[in-house]
C-alpha cells in the first residue's frame, strides 16, 4: 500500500 | 518529534563519535569489523539519497550528512589511515549472506516498488543486521575493549528508543510503519546478549570478554 507519510525519521 | 526519537538520534550520534574518537586516539581500530562499518556507510547511502530530493528540515539534513560523512570517515580510518590496525583476519563474516536476502526481501517486501522506496526498504532490513560481523568478531576474539563496548551500547540504545518513539507516534500520530519497526525489533534483539554482558560485566568495571 502507498505510505503516505514523508520518511521524517532518519 | 518526541523525546524517545531525539534521545534516540542522539544515542546514535553519540555511537558514531564514540568509534571516530577511538579509533583517532588510539590511532588503532583492532576489534573493529570494518565489514559492519561498510553495511552501516552502504544503509546511509540507500537510505538518504533523498537528501537529493526532498527537504525535511534542517535537522534531518544536517543530521543525514553527518551520519554520512562519519561513516565513510570511519571506512577511511579503518580501510586507509589506519589499515594496519585492522584486524582481518578475524572480520570474517561473510556479509553476502546478509546483502543477498536484505536485497531479495526488500524487492519482495515494501511499500512501494519505487527506486527510492526500495532502497530505503533495503537501507532498513540491511540495518538490522548490519552489526552481524561486529558481534561475530567480537565472539572470535572473545573480548572486546571497553570503548568498543560503549560505542555498541549507544547503537543498540538508539533503535530501542525508536522502539518506543513508534509505540509514541502510533498512540499519538497514529503513524505506524510495519516494516520499520519488525526491523527495528530485530535488530534490538540482535543486541540483547551484549546489552546483558554489558550491564552485568562493563558497568562492573569488567572487561567484556566472552567465554572463548
Amino acid at each position: 500500500e502507498e505510505n503516505d507519510l514523508p520518511k521524517d525519521e532518519l | 518529534m518526541n523525546v524517545f526519537r531525539l534521545t534516540g538520534d542522539l544515542s546514535h550520534l553519540a555511537a558514531i563519535i564514540i568509534l571516530l574518537l577511538k579509533i583517532w586516539k588510539t590511532r588503532s581500530c583492532a576489534g573493529i569489523s570494518g565489514k559492519s562499518q561498510i553495511l552501516f556507510a552502504v544503509v546511509f547511502t540507500s537510505r538518504y539519497l533523498d537528501l537529493l530530493t526532498s527537504f525535511i528540515s534542517l535537522y534531518n539534513t544536517s543530521m543525514k550528512v553527518i551520519y554520512i560523512g562519519c561513516a565513510y570517515a570511519t571506512l577511511y580510518f579503518v580501510y586507509m589511515k589506519f589499515k594496519a590496525t585492522y584486524d582481518g583476519n578475524h572480520d570474517t563474516f561473510r556479509v553476502e549472506f546478509l546483502l543477498v536476502p536484505v536485497g531479495g526481501l526488500s524487492f519482495l517486501v515494501n511499500h512501494d516498488f519505487s527506486p527510492l522506496e526500495i532502497l530505503w526498504t533495503f537501507s532498513i532490513y540491511l540495518e538490522s543486521v548490519a552489526i552481524l560481523p561486529q558481534l561475530f568478531m567480537i565472539s572470535k576474539t572473545g573480548e572486546a575493549e571497553t570503548i568498543t563496548t560503549h560505542y555498541l551500547f549507544f547503537l543498540g540504545l538508539y533503535r530501542a528508543l525508536y522502539l518506543f518513539n513508534w509505540i509514541w507516534r502510533f498512540y499519538f500520530e497514529g503513524f505506524f510503519d510495519m516494516i520499520a519497526i519488525v526491523a527495528g525489533l530485530v535488530q534490538t534483539i540482535l543486541y540483547c546478549d551484549f546489552f546483558y554482558l554489558y550491564i552485568t560485566k562493563v558497568l562492573k568495571g569488567k572487561k567484556l570478554s566472552l567465554p572463548a
